[in-house]
């Protein structure tokens, strides 16, 4: 553990508490995409299974607890107390495809043919690229909450703290090697770029972040 | 088998 993985995990961890006080303190879930929200707990759910069958450490197993249930949660929100807030008509990413991407290369990339190894490389290269229906909901919608937009920023800043902390494991590391999760956690952190940009902007502004259309 | 360092990240 070194202190780019840790405040790489911090700031997932804070963005989903960004995430569930958007919900809870406007009562509304606009603005939100369902559609990453699902993906990520597939995601979750593929790569986690390992806890069943490993232990890592407290801190490993508790993240990996707290990570599905409280995505679980957000899903519950959106599904059944604010559904009728929940944006469906802006949610229109075709997500197959997204999937179809994680599992062909799933196939493909996997370290060695098992089924908890095939899920947890279908589970990379689905969380790269999970964020892509909440950026076109963006994009369409032009603009969104602050707490929202500070929601993507600290997701996006999770992915770049961990690449930044595969680069020291490597370097200090001897041994230390991981490509498929580099290439993947790098596709990741390049989606977040344009999306950086107009959000760094829009604080400099100190306004809302705000898309150019 | 190919090297590859533990799933020790989440």
């Amino acid at each position: 553990m070194n202190l780019f993985r840790l405040c790489g995990d911090l700031s997932h961890v804070v963005s989903i508490v960004l995430l569930l006080l958007k919900i809870r303190a406007t009562r509304s879930c606009v603005g939100i995409s369902l559609k990453t929200q699902f993906l990520y707990l597939v995601v979750f759910v593929t790569r986690y299974l390992d806890l069943f069958v490993t232990f890592i450490s407290l801190y490993n197993s508790v993240m990996k607890v707290a990570f599905i249930s409280t995505t679980a949660y957000i899903l519950y929100l959106m599904f059944f107390k604010f559904k009728h807030t929940y944006d469906k008509d802006h949610d229109t990413f075709r997500i197959q495809f997204l999937i179809a991407f994680a599992a062909a290369l799933a196939f493909v990339t996997p370290h060695r043919y098992s089924l908890l190894e095939v899920l947890w490389t279908f589970s990379l290269w689905l969380e790269s690229v999970a964020i892509l229906p909440q950026l076109y909901m963006l994009q369409t919608t032009g603009e969104c909450e602050n707490l929202t937009s500070h929601y993507i920023f600290a997701l996006g800043l999770y992915r770049a703290l961990y690449a930044v902390n595969w680069v020291y494991r490597y370097s200090t590391e001897p041994g230390y090697w991981q490509p498929v999760t580099w290439i993947a956690g790098i596709l990741q952190t390049a989606l977040y770029g344009d999306f950086f940009y107009y959000y760094v902007a829009s604080r400099r502004r100190g306004k809302r972040l705000k898309l150019p259309t | 088998d190919s090297i590859e360092t533990e799933k020790d990240e989440l």
